[in-house]
């Protein structure tokens, strides 16, 4: 995934 | 990290802990959905196997290994410890009319279609629609215990919390997901009948009754 932001949530 | 995602996730916590009590301290599982419960075991496994390849925070870590730890207990006192009285004839929702679309829906619909990308997608959407067991068995037998409401209660919170979170995301740093935020607003709209129930009955000390 380009936009990493999505992984930091849970 | 921002105070609605905070929230969010203390809400998802503080659900995981009231069903571990209710099931402990009742001795039994009576009212709680098995299938429910298998769907999000096999949410969290397949959400959090970036736990192997990329480190995030700590607090990262130690959320997924106890969100993980917690659902494969909850499943072992379902299904092993108070077997005896886990309601498996009410609980008779067919999860393969879930999982099976979730995965065909991942394979299509994606941000990129690499394994850990597609399996991401799969838990995303699967997590949306594992709660339907659950309102499926609360339908059924047409009430719930107090506990299992507030669980419901705040289970439910726990995305709608996230809403908020993706909606300060975008205004604060321009971030957006599509897919959590579609499948987000699902899940969350999935809990809205059992919101209200859980307004106008549990929380004036009635209990949980569908109208006949």
């Amino acid at each position: 995934k380009e936009d990493e932001g999505s992984k930091d949530e849970l | 990290m921002n105070i609605f995602r905070l929230a969010g996730d203390l809400s998802h916590l503080l659900a995981i802990i009231l069903l571990l009590i209710k099931i402990w301290k009742t001795r039994s599982c009576a009212g709680i959905s098995g299938k429910s419960q298998i769907l999000f075991a096999v949410v969290y496994v397949s959400r959090y196997l970036d736990l192997v390849t990329t480190f995030i925070s700590l607090y990262n870590t130690l959320m997924k290994l106890v969100f993980i730890t917690s659902s494969f207990a909850t499943l072992y006192l379902m299904y092993v410890k108070f077997k005896a009285t886990y309601d498996h004839n009410h609980d008779s929702f067919r999860i393969e009319f879930l999982l099976l679309p979730c995965f065909v829906l991942a394979l299509l619909i994606n941000a990129s279609f690499t394994p850990l990308e597609v399996l991401w997608t799969f838990s995303i959407y699967l997590e949306a629609v594992a709660i339907l067991p659950q309102l499926f068995l609360v339908s059924k037998t047409g009430e719930a215990e107090s506990i299992t409401s507030h669980y419901l209660f705040a289970l439910g919170s726990y995305r709608a919390l996230y809403l908020l979170n993706w909606i300060y995301r975008y205004y604060a740093e321009g971030h957006y997901d599509l897919i959590a935020i579609f499948a987000g607003a699902i899940q969350t709209i999935l809990y809205c009948d059992f919101f209200y129930l859980y307004i106008t009955k549990v929380l004036k000390g009635k209990k949980l009754q569908l109208p006949a």
